[in-house]
């Protein structure tokens, strides 16, 4: 019993404030996907038009990779990392074990959303929860077209936890941290991470 | 699944960039389990929008080094993060392996023992049952012995409240302490931080590896997941 002992980690490792990166706006909601209403779908996106962004990423070295991983692979691959604008994440559905049917359902997502931005080759996508189901396409595309055509975006700390929250699957709390840091001639700049999980962990990224 | 990523208004070199992502992943999420589980899915990106008005970062900035160790250790806190909410667990555990011949080494060492479930068991029952840590590296796979030498491994509890004695010693040099003090062993074991220090004393390379405890819990939320 006393193992058992439950702390309170929303209270311990949730953030109340937050510092956030110049250029990037936020937005949420709950398409349906998960059940009781719970946020389930989220953009990010890079609003900065100064210079071309930079991405990167590793994924897992799982022999099955899911769609949103080779999806997003080639889309590295082919924009050598340069210009990528927006990351859609979605969570309840894994599109995984799901063949050439949930490599074209990534597809069109990314491809609502570069037109949305008014780009090409500009997203990265991100899916977690059960595996061997199809994305329920319409609550997503229906999703996306609202955040967009209300224009949900924000940059403001509850937009971004929010963003966190609807990554989550058997999460018990959304994981965000922020800080700003400064170069060695005292340029200013800031980071914030976001991340999800509570099993299926064991990763080897590459 | 492990989702993440990382995001700063830094100009940083795509190439660059993704040297530092794989560097910091390679020390932070590459480091963890919950279960021993690798998803399908797991992805970790970082995106840098140049929004801060300064010379563009690539390998040969002066700087490079600098953000590439504050996205190292803002990685570790993430990962950490996941660690901490594991499926039902009620302890946070860093596994320690230092003075490896090499890193790969240590770092498979580590995940062995992170990935046992008799060790894991023991640490949600808070049993000092530091056999099984041995039996797990024991059993690691490693590709030869050059960083494993039994008669130099020592293995230890670590109190993580500042409490003292701060160190259990439980293998010195290779011999088992058969008479572990029981008492302190409990107390350093009912904290929900905990440590276990490997050290191989065979080398200077060290791992550290975040891992939980394996509850009833856990077995609970996913004997019915997809519910």
């Amino acid at each position: 019993q006393s193992a058992s002992k439950t702390l309170d980690k929303y209270a311990l490792f949730v953030p109340k404030t937050g510092v956030f990166p110049k250029g990037y706006e936020v937005a949420s909601l709950a398409s349906g996907v998960k059940k009781n209403n719970a946020l389930d779908l989220g953009i990010i996106r890079n609003v900065n038009k100064s210079r071309k962004s930079s991405a990167a990423a590793v994924f897992t070295t799982n022999r099955f990779k899911a769609a949103p991983v080779q999806f997003s692979r080639k889309v590295l691959d082919a924009t050598s990392g340069e210009g990528i604008d927006a990351i859609v994440v979605n969570s309840g559905c894994a599109n995984a074990v799901t063949g050439e049917l949930g490599l074209q359902d990534a597809g069109k997502v990314a491809t609502q959303v570069n037109e949305l931005i008014g780009e090409k080759n500009s997203t990265l996508l991100m899916s977690t929860g059960v595996i061997g189901q199809r994305l329920q396409m319409d609550k997503i595309t229906g999703g996306i077209q609202t955040l967009f055509g209300q224009n949900k975006f924000s940059s403001d700390f509850d937009s971004w936890l929010k963003l966190a929250k609807s990554i989550c699957t058997t999460d018990t709390f959304p994981k965000l941290i922020s800080a700003k840091f400064s170069l060695s001639d005292g340029t200013e700049y800031t980071l914030v991470g976001i991340s999800k999980g509570a099993g299926m962990i064991c990763p080897n990224m590459a | 699944t492990l989702l993440g990523f990382i995001v700063t208004d830094l100009p940083i070199k795509s190439s660059a960039l993704q040297t530092m992502l794989t560097g910091a992943v390679t020390r932070s999420f590459n480091c963890i389990s919950v279960d021993g589980d690798m998803s399908t899915n797991d992805t970790i990106c970082m995106l840098a929008n140049g929004a801060v008005d300064t010379p563009v970062i690539d390998e040969s900035s002066s700087d490079f080094k600098k953000v590439s160790s504050q996205v190292t250790e803002f990685s570790k806190q993430l990962a950490q993060l996941v660690v901490r909410d594991g499926e039902g667990a009620t302890k946070f555990v860093t596994v320690n392996v230092k003075n490896s011949a090499e890193f790969k080494d240590a770092r498979t060492i580590a995940e062995t023992i992170a990935n046992s479930m008799l060790v894991k068991s023991a640490l949600y029952g808070q049993d000092a049952n530091w056999g099984r840590i041995l039996c797990a590296i024991g059993y690691s796979k490693l590709g030869n012995y050059e960083s494993l030498d039994e008669s130099k491994i020592n293995v230890s509890f670590i109190a993580t409240d500042n409490s003292t004695p701060r160190e259990l010693k439980l293998i010195a040099n290779g011999v088992p302490q058969l008479d572990i003090d029981e008492s302190r062993a409990s107390e350093i074991l009912s904290l929900s931080d905990l440590e276990v220090l490997v050290d191989l004393g065979t080398g200077s390379e060290d791992c550290q590896f975040w891992t939980c405890d394996l509850s009833h819990e856990y077995v609970t939320i996913n004997g019915d997941y997809r519910s």
